[in-house]
């Protein structure tokens, strides 16, 4: 269940986007216990000049991620973009499951939620 | 690490997390362990923000480091017969057998809490003492592990990491235990409720490495 996609206009700036995984349309609901799915979200939006530059509160933007927005803004070259709206931090989650030998299973697994987004 | 590249994107998937396929459906709708709820919940996100921040790779519960918890119940439990046949003038024993077949060869244990519930047959029954040793076979059982005092009803639990199971390698494929009873002073014996093997494995490709902010 995403944040309705903006296919005409401006993107908007690069931030998290809700997307909640449904373990249910993914047919992994008979052997996950719990959750039943969570929310995983993305990143999505252009990462122009100013918006790279972050202010106080958000993450640091990468010198590099700084430099390729400037000479983009100044130069568009075809293929060197400006750069990526990708997570800059992620949270874990733990899934309970029933495995094939009918084991009651408890997995701790890393960087599954974004929780803040960046430009790299 | 990468999957095959003949590998359908689900089971690439899978693999990344850790699940070498999708488990089947599940052959027995067997209730989910109190201990394992309480452990998921202590890791729910939710709840997890009202106390102290979770430390990676640790099992708070437990007081161990480890990122897989297992609850694994006697394999050999349903086909036993309730009332075992007795030596006269003895209590049963019972086999029990643990799959950990499922078990990935790079984690290792960090705790096999072994968990055990005997029933009484009568109610003056005060209790018994219970040995488990590892099975060898039906006439050589192996050495000792372990004996205890056994209340009638009480859950049992007993360390086995360094003894059945050893610290700091790969765990066996399966772990065989050889259980008997000694009646106390009443002389009734009683009948194994409920086995099962907590174990809490390390999976060290899954714990991150401190990340530095820039």
């Amino acid at each position: 269940h995403t944040e309705p996609r903006v296919e005409v206009g401006p993107v908007g700036t690069c931030r998290t986007r809700r997307l909640h995984v449904s373990f249910r349309e993914v047919g992994w609901h008979r052997w996950v216990i719990a959750p039943r799915g969570f929310l995983a979200n993305f990143c999505q939006g252009t990462c122009a000049l100013p918006e790279t530059l972050r202010g106080p509160g958000g993450p640091p933007a990468l010198n590099h991620a700084v430099l390729r927005a400037l000479m983009h803004a100044a130069a568009p070259t075809p293929g060197a973009g400006s750069p990526c709206c990708v997570p800059e931090r992620l949270s874990p989650i733990s899934v309970l499951f029933f495995d094939n030998s009918d084991n009651v299973v408890l997995r701790h697994y890393e960087d599954m939620v974004v929780d803040e987004c960046g430009c790299r | 690490a990468p999957a095959p590249a003949s590998m359908g994107p689900a089971a690439a998937l899978l693999q990344v997390l850790g699940l070498p396929e999708a488990p089947r459906s599940v052959p027995t709708h067997r209730p989910v362990p109190p201990v394992m709820w309480r452990l998921f919940r202590r890791r729910d996100p939710q709840e997890a923000r009202v106390g102290r921040p979770l430390r990676p790779c640790h099992v708070e519960e437990l007081g161990v480091a480890g990122n897989i918890v297992r609850h694994i119940p006697d394999s050999g439990l349903s086909s036993r017969p309730a009332q075992p046949a007795r030596t006269s003038g003895l209590c049963p024993e019972w086999t029990v057998v643990f799959d950990l077949s499922n078990v990935e060869p790079t984690e290792r244990p960090t705790r096999a809490r072994l968990e055990l519930r005997l029933e009484a047959e009568s109610e003056d029954t005060g209790g018994w003492e219970l040995s488990v040793a590892l099975w060898a076979d039906a006439e050589h059982p192996g050495p000792e592990l372990l004996r205890v005092p056994a209340p009638p009803g009480v859950l049992l639990r007993a360390d086995l990491l360094g003894t059945a199971v050893a610290a700091n390698a790969s765990v066996p494929c399966t772990v065989r235990l050889a259980l008997s009873l000694h009646p106390g002073a009443t002389a009734a014996c009683g009948r194994l409720a409920e086995a099962s093997l907590l174990l809490v494995t390390l999976d060290p490709r899954l714990c991150p490495l401190p990340r530095l902010r820039r």
